[in-house]
């Protein structure tokens, strides 16, 4: 799956995202990917963020909206992100997930949750400060 | 503080978001951007969880998710479980530009898509068709059903409700794969 958010330099946010979801699905499963608020939200206001992981249990926390709930309340992106990903593991600790966001600043942060065979999360980023598209990564909690 | 303009996307998916870049240099809005970066992942197959030739179901199809938002005017088109388009984040972005539904799915999307000239073709491809057979010859497993006969985790379906449902409290499975996720 990939999830994406572009802030113009003109302030315009967009989020989206496309995936295939998981294999072997029961067919007419649809996952969180394209749900609005769950895959990916977008606020001109604060600020954008997209979802990426077991989409059966993603969509029903709405990951992004709350992410940039918790940014237009003044959290900063990565605070944002992870606590999203608390919220989620108080009820599912095993789950398999990861979230980026981003606000109308710029500024950027990601969270993922930590499980033994997914410690890191890794992610993409470009902006004027760097010369290429460039990845980075987070330690998942 | 960070600096505008910003691309940032899950995985290490580099052509995506160079994709985008170039699509806000040229001159396009970040709509366009979203739509080009998540465009080049589906048609370069991203780590085989985007776009076609992935993630078959279990009849062996690959389906297709996808979504595109405005931040500006909270305009959304999204598409799910799409069948035989390849371009699912067009298809969303049509649904955004040219309807004022925001989710459309399944065998319907697949005919609002061919009505916005996009070709309806398989999606399958030696991969996924691979991928189905093994799973088929591991008698189904894994998969996302429960309660149900025969033991779905021994044996593939069809399947239907036992008469007296045991109720085994499981809300969550481990995820059967690593990189089988949305």
């Amino acid at each position: 799956t990939i999830g994406m958010v572009v802030i113009h330099k003109m302030g315009n946010i967009a989020a989206g995202t496309s995936t295939n979801g998981i294999k072997f699905k029961i067919p007419g499963r649809i996952g969180d990917s394209p749900i609005p608020g769950s895959g990916a939200y977008a606020d001109d206001m604060v600020g954008a963020a997209a979802a990426t992981g077991d989409g059966d249990i993603l969509m029903r926390f709405v990951p992004s909206y709350q992410a940039v709930e918790y940014m237009r309340r003044g959290e900063n992106p990565t605070t944002a992100c992870e606590k999203v990903i608390s919220r989620i593991q108080k009820y599912f600790p095993k789950f398999f997930g990861a979230v980026i966001c981003a606000n109308v600043t710029g500024s950027y942060g990601a969270a993922c949750n930590k499980l033994s065979t997914f410690t890191q999360f890794q992610f993409m980023v470009y902006n004027p400060l760097k010369s290429e598209p460039t990845e980075e990564k987070v330690d998942c909690i | 503080f960070g600096q505008l303009p910003l691309i940032l996307n899950t995985w290490p998916f580099k052509n995506a978001t160079m994709a985008a870049w170039k699509m806000l240099a040229a001159g396009g809005s970040a709509l366009d951007a979203v739509e080009s970066g998540c465009a080049t992942c589906e048609q370069q197959q991203c780590d085989g969880s985007v776009g076609f030739g992935g993630s078959p179901d279990e009849s062996g199809e690959t389906t297709l998710d996808a979504m595109i938002m405005d931040g500006t005017t909270m305009n959304v088109g999204a598409v799910g479980d799409l069948r035989r388009i390849k371009n699912a984040i067009g298809v969303a972005r049509k649904v955004l530009e040219h309807t004022t539904h925001t989710l459309l799915a399944g065998e319907a999307a697949t005919k609002f898509a061919e009505s916005m000239g996009f070709i309806n073709e398989d999606l399958s491809t030696n991969v996924s068709q691979a991928l189905h057979s093994d799973w088929l010859a591991r008698n189904c497993q894994p998969n996302y059903w429960k309660n149900v006969i025969p033991d779905s985790s021994k044996y593939c379906g069809p399947y239907k409700p036992p008469t007296i449902l045991k109720r085994d409290g499981i809300a969550y499975k481990d995820p059967a794969h690593s990189y089988s996720h949305d």
